[in-house]
C-alpha cells in the first residue's frame, strides 16, 4: 500500500459519498445518469466476487462491503426512492453498446480463462468506460449542476492516482498488471475533457455548461 | 513480470 493508491481509494470513497449525499439530501437525482450508476453496481459486483473465496485484508473486506453497499444503494435512491427524479428523457445512452464487447474482450484477454478471472476483466473492461452514460448525458443536457462535478472529478481522480500507484508498484514492487493498466488509462483518457472544464470552470466559481 | 499476483486492488 503506497500513499498513491490509498489516496485514490480515498477518491474513490469520496466520490461514491458525494454522489449518495446529493441525492439523498437534495431528494433527487435530477442530472445523475442511472444507466452509469447500474453500470458500476455491476462492475463492484463482478469485481468483488473474490469476497466469498479470498481474505486480503480487513481494509480490503471493509472497502469492497462499502463500495458494493453504497452503489446498490445509489441505485435504489435512482430508480425506487426517488424514481419521480430521475431524468431518463436525457438518460438514453445505449449500454449495450459497452456490456456487449465489454463482455466479449473479457472472455478474449485476460489473465486466465477461469470464471471469477473472466469476470474481473470484464469489471475493469466495463469501469473503464461505465462513466460514459452520465457524460453522454451532461453533453445532452449542456450542463451539470456543480456537486455533480465535484463527484466526477473525484471519481476520475480515483483512477489517475491509480496509474500513479502502477508505476510505483512496477518500480518497487515489479507489480506489473497490463490488463489494469490499459484500462486504468483509457479509463483516465475519458475524463480529461472533463478535468479540463472542471479546472477552467467549476474551480473558479463558474456552473460547468457546455456551449450550445 | 506480467503475471497479475491476485487482486489486492480494490
Amino acid at each position: 500500500m503506497n500513499i498513491f493508491r490509498l489516496t485514490g481509494d480515498l477518491s474513490h470513497l469520496a466520490a461514491i459519498i458525494i454522489l449518495l449525499l446529493k441525492i439523498w439530501k437534495s431528494r433527487s437525482c435530477a442530472g445523475i445518469s442511472g444507466k452509469s450508476q447500474i453500470l458500476f453496481a455491476m462492475v463492484f459486483t463482478t469485481r468483488y466476487l473474490d469476497l466469498l473465496t479470498a481474505y486480503i485484508s480487513l481494509y480490503n473486506t471493509s472497502m469492497k462491503i462499502i463500495y458494493i453497499g453504497c452503489s446498490y444503494a445509489t441505485v435504489y435512491l435512482i430508480y425506487a426512492k426517488f424514481k419521480a427524479t430521475y431524468d431518463g428523457n436525457h438518460d438514453t445512452f445505449r449500454v449495450e453498446f459497452l456490456v456487449v464487447p465489454v463482455g466479449g474482450l473479457s472472455f478474449l484477454v485476460n489473465h486466465d480463462f477461469s470464471p471469477l478471472e473472466i469476470l474481473w476483466t470484464f469489471s475493469i473492461y466495463l469501469e473503464a468506460v461505465a462513466i460514459l452514460p452520465q457524460l453522454f448525458m451532461i453533453s445532452k443536457t449542456g450542463e451539470a449542476e456543480t456537486i455533480t462535478t465535484h463527484y466526477l472529478f473525484f471519481l476520475g481522480l480515483y483512477r489517475a492516482l491509480y496509474l500513479i500507484n502502477w508505476v510505483w508498484r512496477f518500480y518497487f514492487e515489479g507489480f506489473f498488471d497490463m490488463i489494469a493498466i490499459v484500462a486504468g488509462v483509457v479509463q483516465t483518457i475519458l475524463y480529461c475533457d472533463f478535468f479540463y472544464l472542471y479546472v477552467t470552470k467549476v474551480l473558479k466559481g463558474k456552473k460547468l455548461s457546455l456551449p450550445a | 513480470t506480467d503475471k497479475t499476483v491476485g487482486h489486492d486492488e480494490l
